[in-house]
């Protein structure tokens, strides 16, 4: 209220909260759900029978904060694309984290092997 | 190499097998050498993202049907090691992440000789084991055809040897080393019988050997074996060719790698914690007291 300009023109206190505001179409994890019939891999894989990788979509806000455990090297990287070179693309929201998953399946010689294979399934999205 | 489309003359071999494919690609995307052959996933998400049309994954190469009882003693393996969604169960202490099952792939069943001793040789090829796979536990899987009235129990004397071709003599296997042992069990309960083998097998897929040549010569006997010993008691059991079930750990970058989830200082007594056994019912209920507990 001292500065008698915020004071004459409250949209521009409406416009400077804005850019902390989180985006409309935040980054988010998003459900996504395959069936191996789909790639006709049914045939050798047995179980499971459905495979929900998901996936991370979403604008990422300029001033993260903690909510992404995004790195400083984030916020910097924004500041790059919109004051020093603009070729340089935004932070994006990538998967942060995954959980495994076990495939059963037959292989070529007819021998049946269960596998449990690393980062599988997107758990969690960040911006970076 | 041709960027062309579908099956390009130019550059033979990319259909010729997954894992082929594979390694060419791997040439091209950095992958890490041997990651297809770890990865049974690999080679056909490759070929699928290779080849945009819809055509591209359809050609997957004939594969080998495997035995109905062994594809439904490895699906109940997997209920009990995975989730509804396919996500491993955390078993405390658990460290294999692969467990791979072979049905023999030749054997030769020798006619009965005198009493009701059966003796069958089988061959099992191991080839679909890598070098990243390491053994952990080995077990011969039985299930059993009997003419016998369900309730009763039956105990069989195994004699196990391990056949090796010597090569420089060009004439029979010659056996390297052998074991015998005694299954006692009750019929009416159990599908299937589990035989543990791991140091009779531990020696051989150390040295990579990939052909495993055993001869089963089994006697059955009807009751408790403490009180009959003479083959009056001889039961006619028609044992299936046992199928060889092997829990692995691969270290391979794709493969899930639990910490262990003792903690420092505390290790489990066995590699392998109560694997899934048997006709035991849905994992360990003292896995789930502690579970219950935790939560």
């Amino acid at each position: 209220n001292k500065n008698p300009a915020s004071a004459a023109s409250p949209h521009n206190l409406g416009e400077y909260l804005k850019q902390f505001a989180s985006p409309q179409h935040e980054c988010e994890l998003h459900n996504f759900r395959l069936s191996f019939s789909q790639l006709h891999w049914d045939r050798w894989i047995i179980a499971p029978h459905r495979y929900s990788p998901q996936f991370c979509r979403g604008d990422c806000p300029r001033a993260l904060g903690h909510r992404y455990g995004s790195p400083v090297h984030t916020m910097v990287q924004t500041l790059i694309y919109e004051r020093l070179d603009p070729s340089v693309p935004r932070p994006s929201c990538v998967p942060a984290a995954y959980s495994p998953l076990s495939v059963l399946t037959i292989e070529p010689d007819g021998s049946i092997a269960y596998k449990e294979y690393e980062d599988m399934i997107a758990t969690k999205c960040t911006c970076r | 190499r041709s960027r062309g489309r579908g099956d390009s003359e130019d550059a033979p071999g990319f259909l010729a097998a997954p894992e082929d494919a594979a390694r060419q690609l791997s040439a091209v995307l950095q992958l890490p050498q041997g990651a297809g052959a770890a990865h049974a996933l690999l080679p056909p998400l490759l070929r699928v993202l290779r080849d945009r049309g819809p055509r591209g994954w359809q050609s997957e190469e004939p594969r080998l049907q495997p035995d109905s009882r062994a594809l439904r003693y490895m699906k109940r393996l997997y209920r009990m090691s995975a989730t509804r969604d396919g996500i491993p169960k955390e078993q405390r202490g658990r460290l294999y992440n692969t467990v791979r099952l072979f049905t023999p792939c030749w054997e030769c069943e020798h006619r009965p000789g005198k009493g009701d001793v059966h003796s069958v040789d089988l061959l099992f090829n191991l080839d679909r084991v890598t070098a990243l796979e390491h053994l952990l536990k080995s077990v011969l899987l039985y299930s059993f055809d009997t003419s016998v009235p369900i309730s009763s129990s039956i105990t069989c004397i195994c004699h196990l040897s391990l056949k090796e071709y010597d090569f420089s003599s060009q004439v029979c296997p010659g056996i390297s080393h052998s074991l015998a042992f005694s299954l006692h069990f009750d019929v009416g309960k159990r599908k299937w019988v589990e035989m543990d083998v791991t140091s009779f097998l531990q020696p051989l897929i150390a040295t990579n050997r990939r052909n495993v040549h055993m001869a089963l010569n089994f006697t059955c006997l009807m009751g408790d074996p403490q009180r009959s010993t003479g083959l009056e008691n001889a039961v006619n059991v028609t044992l299936v060719p046992p199928s060889l079930l092997l829990y692995l750990n691969d270290t391979s970058e794709q493969a899930y790698h639990r910490g262990s989830s003792l903690g420092p200082g505390r290790k489990s007594s066995s590699p392998l914690v109560a694997p899934p056994k048997g006709d035991r019912g849905q994992g360990n209920p003292r896995g789930k007291r502690a579970s219950r507990q935790r939560r």
